[in-house]
């Protein structure tokens, strides 16, 4: 319990639960610890509250993790809940953004999955659910949010990788976040998800062609962040409409954050662009952390000042 | 642990295809033998000149390679052996 938690390498699901209990305890007027649900083997799902508590504040709800086998996700917030506590009260932006702005924080959300890939299948995309009566486990929780559920670039096959569940929220883990955040949507304003690789910033919609509505502002606020995460080593991503930028999928987290009211629903695709893929190797933490700090430092700036 | 599946000589192939017909050969493939998509999500997205990244166990790499060269696909192998990269993400270090 007393050990220093290292955000340079690669953590474990055992030591990322014992680092929430950790770091809530440690600075209990920044960081809360709440369960949200349990996944389907029965792990409990633990999301960080931060920001200074104070009375209704806008919010920002991030997830990590959602595919197993994207490690550097997990590693990204475990980074963003450090460096929020390590520099409030020392950097302005930060201080004013935890005064002013809550983060909902959930490190892995798919971690029997997470679990999965530590010990028995490095590779694994998909949760650990075997819903589908058949013999193949696992439905793909990024096609398994109520958007379209099921119509563009999904499969119905239990054994693919996009398998997308017998039905919208079907699995326990999407079901467990879709109902913590339709309960929370009076103050959630921003959702940010958290992939790898291909470095992109996207937004919605991915189920269809048609623009958002707010499609102008989202594409500068994306430039604008792109611009920021670049300016520190240069790397470079693209941005835009998921559906174009990347390939139609429905199902997807941010459409649904961004249908479900959330008018700034991104998600980005942090390093690299394929020499290691989903292997990105631990000395990369820091540096991918570090340049994306400032994508979704960017973006929380935004959403605080013009959300409604 | 990292792995307890082994992906000893497993590679990482990458293909842009350039027209319907890599396309279509592509998809074709992949319902043939055990391909692991690594981008796009699925055989299921790939459009023409798109980066398409897939891995292969290291049994079917060889016929993979033969049938990609059989058919005229430019591709290039962007991880030679997986379980190497596994071990490397942790850069030497134990954890």
């Amino acid at each position: 319990f007393t050990a220093r938690h290292c955000y340079t390498k690669y953590n474990s699901w055992d030591t990322i639960a014992a680092w929430t209990a950790r770091i809530a305890k440690k600075y209990p007027k920044l960081v809360s610890r709440i369960e949200i649900g349990n996944t389907f083997e029965q792990r409990p799902m633990y999301l960080l509250q931060v920001g200074k508590v104070s009375g209704r504040k806008k919010t920002i709800f991030m997830d990590c993790g959602i595919h197993a086998r994207e490690w550097i996700s997990p590693a990204f917030c475990q980074w963003f809940v450090k460096q929020a506590t390590r520099t409030y009260g020392k950097d302005k932006t930060m201080t004013y953004l935890l005064d002013n702005l809550n983060f909902y924080v959930l490190p892995v959300f798919n971690i029997d999955g997470y679990v999965w890939s530590w010990t028995k299948d490095r590779l694994w995309r998909k949760n650990r659910s075997n819903n589908s009566n058949t013999d193949c486990i696992g439905t793909d929780l990024n096609r398994n949010f109520n958007a379209a559920w099921g119509t563009v670039g999904v499969s119905d096959d239990p054994c693919d990788e996009i398998y997308c569940g017998t039905a919208a929220e079907s699995e326990k883990e999407t079901k467990a976040v879709a109902t913590f955040i339709r309960e929370n949507l009076h103050s959630i304003k921003g959702y940010l998800t958290i992939h790898s690789y291909s470095q992109m910033l996207l937004f919605p919609y991915g189920y269809t062609s048609r623009k958002a509505p707010n499609h102008d502002e989202l594409n500068k606020v994306a430039e604008e962040a792109v611009e920021a995460l670049s300016s520190m080593y240069g790397t470079k991503y693209k941005y835009g409409v998921s559906a174009t930028i990347i390939y139609p999928t429905s199902g997807s987290s941010d459409d649904w954050a961004y249908d479900e009211g959330i008018k700034y629903s991104f998600g980005f695709e942090l390093r690299d662009r394929g020499k290691y893929g989903f292997l990105l190797p631990q000395s990369k933490i820091k540096p991918t952390c570090k340049e994306t700090m400032l994508a979704v430092m960017h973006i929380a700036k935004y959403v605080l000042n013009h959300a409604s | 642990l990292v792995s307890a599946s082994s992906f000893d000589r497993a590679k990482v192939f990458r293909v842009k295809p350039q027209n319907e017909r890599q396309v279509k050969f592509i998809k074709d493939l992949a319902s043939i033998k055990q391909l692991d998509f690594w981008h796009p999500d699925s055989a299921l997205h790939v459009v023409t000149h798109m980066e398409v990244d897939f891995h292969v166990s290291a049994d079917q790499s060889r016929a993979v390679q033969t049938f990609m060269e059989q058919n005229r696909i430019q591709y290039e192998v962007l991880l030679h052996n997986l379980q190497e990269e596994i071990e490397k993400q942790f850069d030497g270090k134990k954890n």
